[in-house]
C-alpha cells in the first residue's frame, strides 16, 4: 500500500 | 516551512493580487483570459476542499481562503462586472481539451483512489496547464500589457520556487511527492518561453 505524502502545502 | 516555499507562496499571492487590482483599477479585463481564471478557480476549489475536513495552520487556512476568494472575485469581475471589456474572441482556447484529459489522468495516476486524493491530483495536474489559455490568447493578440506580464512573471516564479522547496524538503525532511514535482516541472517549463521574453524585453511582450 503506497504511503500518501502529507498535504501541508498550498 | 522554508524560504523557497514562503517566497513561492508570496509570489503566488502577489500575482493574484496584481491581476485583481489591475482589473479593478482599470475597470477592464482586456488581454486577460477568463478561461485561465476559471481553471484557476477550479484548481483552488478542488485542492482546498480539505478546508472543510482538516486544519493544518492559521497560515495555511488563511492563504487558502484568500486564494479562493480572489480567484472567484477575478472570475466575477471578468464575466459579470466588466463583461463588456472581456475579449472573448481571442480567448478561444478549448478548456475541455485540458479538463477532460487531466481528469482522466488524475483517475489513472494518483497516490490513492479516494475522493479527496483524486480531486487533489486533478487540481495539481490542472494547475500545470491552466495558464495555457492565457499564453494562447497573448500569442493570438500578439501583445500583453506590462502589468499582465508582471502577473505572469510572479505566477510562473511561484511554482519554480516550489521546485526548490521540494529539493529542500527532500534533502532535509525526506519529503517527496512525485506527482507534485512532475506537474510543477511541466508548469514551470510552460513559462520558460515567457520568462525569456520577460527578462530580455522588459516592456510589453509579444509571444
Amino acid at each position: 500500500e503506497e504511503e500518501v505524502p502529507e498535504k501541508d502545502e498550498l | 516551512m522554508n524560504i523557497f516555499r514562503l517566497t513561492g507562496d508570496l509570489s503566488h499571492l502577489a500575482a493574484i493580487i496584481i491581476l485583481l487590482l489591475k482589473i479593478w483599477k482599470t475597470r477592464s479585463c482586456a488581454g486577460i483570459s477568463g478561461k485561465s481564471q476559471i481553471l484557476f478557480a477550479l484548481v483552488f476549489t478542488t485542492r482546498y476542499l480539505d478546508l472543510l475536513t482538516s486544519f493544518i495552520s492559521l497560515y495555511n487556512t488563511t492563504m487558502k481562503v484568500i486564494y479562493i476568494g480572489c480567484a472567484y472575485a477575478t472570475v466575477y469581475l471578468i464575466y459579470m462586472k466588466f463583461k463588456a471589456t472581456y475579449d472573448g474572441n481571442h480567448d478561444s482556447f478549448r478548456m475541455e481539451f485540458l479538463v477532460v484529459p487531466v481528469g482522466g489522468l488524475a483517475c489513472l495516476v494518483n497516490h490513492d483512489f479516494s475522493f479527496l486524493e483524486i480531486l487533489w491530483t486533478f487540481s495539481i495536474y490542472l494547475e500545470s496547464v491552466a495558464i495555457l489559455p492565457q499564453l494562447f490568447m497573448i500569442s493570438k493578440t500578439g501583445e500583453a500589457e506590462t502589468i499582465t506580464t508582471h502577473y505572469l512573471f510572479f505566477l510562473g516564479l511561484y511554482r519554480a520556487l516550489y521546485l526548490f522547496n521540494w529539493i529542500w524538503r527532500f534533502y532535509f525532511e525526506g519529503f517527496f511527492d512525485m506527482i507534485a514535482i512532475v506537474a510543477g516541472m511541466v508548469q514551470t517549463i510552460l513559462y520558460c518561453d515567457f520568462f525569456y521574453l520577460y527578462v530580455t524585453k522588459g516592456q510589453g511582450i509579444s509571444l
